[in-house]
């Protein structure tokens, strides 16, 4: 464990508490794409199929849980709370996500570690991640004005995995056997994906203005 | 060392 690592693990687990806060706190999930919340339950359950047959540490195992345990009650909110769920974007979120599922799940079985069940799904969980901030900044963009919190949760969701960059280039000069291209490649277009929104989220941030995405 | 399958990160 080094600290880029850990720092970008805890900025994760902060992306997901704002989520919360924002959702428990306004009791609304306006500007929050399902789509995007449905694939990254996916992602956590295709990527942590070892959670009870490896152990690699206390902390390891427990974030593992609170990841699966978070997307899912966050999925469970936007569709089954009888408040939360009548504020959905439903008509906004159109994204069609599955061509998403597809896609990673194809890259999976052509490009892997190693040609085994728990392989593929690692690969698919990893490229599928790249990816699944696209429904939800297709929505900020047809949403107009973001509200705070949701501006927060998505810059935090994109800083988690440039931080993870940090640990991977670590890695690479510290750890001799290190070689993780899969997940390097994978989470440099994931952090790509998020330079126009780091840059109108610098730019309200600089003008202390309302997060304001072009359409 | 980093050995494939063993992945130790989240």
């Amino acid at each position: 464990m080094n600290i880029f690592r850990f720092a970008g693990d805890m900025t994760h687990l902060i992306s997901i508490l704002v989520l919360l806060l924002k959702i428990y706190a306004t009791k609304s999930c306006s500007g929050i794409s399902l789509k995007t919340q449905e694939l990254y339950a996916l992602v956590f359950l295709t990527r942590y199929l070892d959670l009870f047959t490896g152990f690699i540490s206390i902390y390891n195992t427990v974030m593992k849980l609170i990841f699966i345990a978070s997307s899912l009650a966050i999925v469970w909110c936007m569709r089954v709370h009888p408040i939360v769920r009548r504020s959905y974007d439903k008509d906004l979120d159109t994204f069609r996500h599955y061509f998403l599922v597809a896609a990673s799940f194809i890259l999976a079985l052509l490009l892997y570690e190693k040609f085994a069940f728990k392989e593929i799904f690692w690969a698919f969980s990893i490229y599928l991640e790249a990816i699944a901030i696209l429904p939800q900044l297709v929505l900020l963009q047809r949403s107009g004005n973001v509200d705070n919190l949701t501006g927060h949760y998505v810059f935090f969701l994109g800083a988690y995995r440039a931080l993870y960059i940090l640990n991977w280039i670590y890695r690479y000069f510290t750890d001799i056997h290190f070689s993780r291209w899969i997940a390097c490649v994978s989470g440099l277009v994931q952090t790509a994906l998020y330079a126009d929104f780091f840059y109108y989220y610098y730019i309200s941030w600089r003008n202390n203005a309302k997060l304001k995405l072009p359409a | 060392g980093e050995m494939v399958g063993k992945h130790d990160e989240l």
